[in-house]
């Protein structure tokens, strides 16, 4: 069976609500190393593929394989009822027709428990290849998503551009044009606004800005996200959790002239 | 123009 207990409801919270607008219907795989989940958008241009472990979660206990299959508009219905600093406790029967969630409020004695219908979902799982991107950049998640927010007001796409010099993301649209360059950045002060730039060649690539935005709703899990570029390769979008868990997105480029 | 490639072109189906 599994039990896994989280401290603050608010990390679950934000990552279903992160990715529920992009996938609909997934297996969440729960093992002794945690809970993974990967699945594609309708359209199989991106890729989430998030990682909770077990370290996580205190306590964890999951003795062998279960696939948790939901349906991730129903959880958010139920996840709504938690409040965010409430305890949040996931469980389920070794071979499961629900998925016991149970918030508790310690500060006000109060216990809530849902029981969520699951479903049996087939689902084509992809083998994500370790990569060395050629270009890897840290950059503050709110920037990010700044930029994604208002390049999409000139142009569906965006092309990212990695130098020694920089990052360049720029549009071109119906009504001109614009683009943004951030510069390594390293401010003692605040890490939180740190911008790095580790590049073994330079690399452009051009992506949905649809699909970026989309991303971008994961902004409150991280103050800072990752951006991995290589040529003719899925860009990854990391927003790293603590303990090494992770919610990554992969997003296939926009090839030709 | 550029056209929208899918992810299963890159990432193999397991």
């Amino acid at each position: 069976m599994l039990e896994a207990r989280l401290d603050t409801a608010n990390l679950f919270k934000s990552a279903v609500d992160a990715i529920k607008d992009l996938v609909q219907d997934c297996n969440f795989d729960c093992n002794d190393s945690g809970i993974a989940l990967q699945a594609m958008d309708n359209s199989h241009v991106a890729l989430v593929s998030m990682m909770l472990k077990a370290e996580a979660f205190s306590p964890f206990r999951c003795d062998r394989n279960i696939a948790l299959g939901v349906n991730l508009t129903s959880l958010t219905k139920v996840l709504r009822a938690a409040g965010r600093d409430d305890t949040l406790t996931l469980k389920a029967e070794d071979a499961p027709d629900v998925l016991n969630l149970v918030f508790e409020a310690t500060a006000q004695d109060r216990i809530s428990e849902y029981d969520l219908k699951l479903m049996d979902i087939d689902q084509e799982h992809l083998g994500i290849p370790d990569t060395e991107y050629a270009a890897t950049i840290s950059m503050p998640s709110a920037e990010f998503k700044r930029i994604t927010t208002d390049l999409m007001a000139m142009s569906e796409s965006v092309t990212i551009e990695a130098t020694k010099d920089g990052v360049k993301f720029s549009s071109t649209g119906d009504i001109g044009n614009g683009s943004i360059t951030l510069r390594q950045h390293t401010p003692v002060d605040k890490p939180n606004e740190t911008v790095e730039i580790e590049l073994s060649e330079p690399v452009a690539l051009t992506f949905s800005l649809k699909y970026l935005t989309n991303f971008c709703k994961a902004q409150p899990l991280s103050n800072q996200v990752k951006l991995c570029l290589s040529a003719e390769v899925p860009l990854m979008v990391e927003y790293g959790l603590e303990g090494g868990s992770y919610l990554r997105f992969y997003l296939a480029p926009k090839i030709g002239d | 123009s550029s056209q929208q490639s899918r992810i299963e072109g890159f990432f193999k189906v397991q």
